[in-house]
Formats: C-alpha cells, structure tokens, sequence
C-alpha cells in the first residue's frame, strides 16, 4: 500500500511503493534534518538560551521545533492558490494532497499561515516571535524553570517593544501575535498524533 | 511510541547540533 508523508519537510509526499516502511521514515528524517539543524542553530544566537542547562535546551528544542518550523515555513502554504511546496521545490495542490488522504492537518496548517501572513510581521518580528515560541516556560519536562522563566519574560518583553515600535497605532497587534501561540500548540499536538499514527501503521 | 519527538530522532539530531557549538567553542 502506499505510504503518504504529506509534510513540506519530506522530499515529496507519496514515497517510493519499493521503499520499506523504515526505509521511508529514513529517507524522511535526513530530509528534514537540516531544517532542524537551522531551529538549534537560530536557538542558539537567541540571547541567553546557551545559558541554560543542555537539558533544558534539549527539552525546549525537542518540543518547539515543529513550532519553529511552522513559523519558519508558514510561506511554503499559498493560501492563494490553495498549494504546498515541499523541499525539494515541488508544488503539489491541497486538492491532490487531500486526494491522497492528506486532510484535517493541512486545512489547519492553511489557517494558521493565513493568519500570521495577514499580520504583515516584519523579518525581525517573526525572528523574535519565533524565540518566544521556541523559549516556552510551560513545555514539559523542564528543570530550571525560573531561568527559562526569566528567558521567556525578557523576550515577550522585547517582543512587545518591537511590535508597538513599527506600529504604535494597532495596539491589539502584539496580543493577535500572542494568539498564535496556542494555535501552534494544537496544531504541534495534531502533528505528534499524526506520527505516532504512522509509527505504528 | 508514546513520544514522537524521540521516535523522529529528533533529539539525536539536536544534540549533536548543540554540540557542534560546545566544540566550535575556544578553550
């Protein structure tokens, strides 16, 4: 039977019918490792994350990553013209994604990108944005809580600064920003279900 | 398979690339 991976990190979405399950999850992981390289590689330049405990950075990592890549990636779903272009440059239409048993996850996806390209952020905005998803106090698993903490706190701070900074006339921007966060909450736990499912298909 | 972040190899794949950093690092 054929093996769908609808995910823009995959190489292309159905895979070879020759391929072994666990030859397909392989080919996935190394196409998806870069990006997660560049997520630990961004973590690292935001101010004060090298500063905490590796087992706090694993934690934040291990849990935002798909988070990050969502933000980082948003641009890959045309809202548009209603298409997904995945990694290796090719477009597929949500239609013919859906025709391959692709739904639910994709519609949200679709929203999610809607909703955070009608925001209009800025390079530096979405950078910082994206530190704060990434620096979240509340992941499970975390050790020192009062640094990720006090992390936390000081970017949504400069986070806010910067918002109210290049549009000091639409106050409810930052909070609309802050609305996205649970969005990619759901969307992160939609994401795991949907890969424990392959894992024990 | 209770924890798909673990399943993807991801922390494999983000240990190693914090790692990189600690080696990249002067003495």
């Amino acid at each position: 039977k054929d093996i769908v991976l609808a995910c823009p990190m995959n190489m292309y979405p159905q895979a070879e019918p020759n391929k072994t399950p666990q030859e397909i999850w392989e080919d996935f992981s190394l196409s998806f490792t870069p990006a997660v390289r560049e997520v630990v590689e961004f973590a690292k330049h935001i101010p004060g994350f090298s500063a905490l405990s590796e087992n706090d950075q694993v934690t934040l990592l291990k849990a935002g990553t798909f988070e990050v890549l969502m933000v980082r990636f948003a641009s890959l779903f045309n809202v548009k013209e209603q298409t997904v272009t995945f990694i290796s440059g090719t477009t597929y239409s949500l239609e013919a994604l859906k025709g391959m048993g692709m739904g639910g996850l994709l519609d949200t996806m679709f929203e999610f990108s809607e909703k955070l390209k009608s925001l209009e952020l800025t390079a530096e905005e979405l950078g910082l944005f994206t530190a704060v998803v990434l620096v979240s106090a509340d992941r499970s698993g975390i050790e020192n809580l009062n640094s990720v903490e006090l992390l936390q706190e000081s970017l949504i701070k400069a986070l806010r600064a910067l918002v109210s900074k290049s549009n000091p006339c639409d106050a409810s921007r930052f909070t609309k920003l802050l609305l996205k966060m649970p969005d990619l909450r759901t969307l992160n736990n939609v994401h795991s279900e949907k890969l424990l499912s392959f894992r024990i298909d | 398979f209770s924890d798909p972040a673990s399943n993807l190899g991801l922390e494999d794949i983000i240990r190693k690339a914090l790692m990189g950093n600690l080696e990249e690092r002067p003495e």
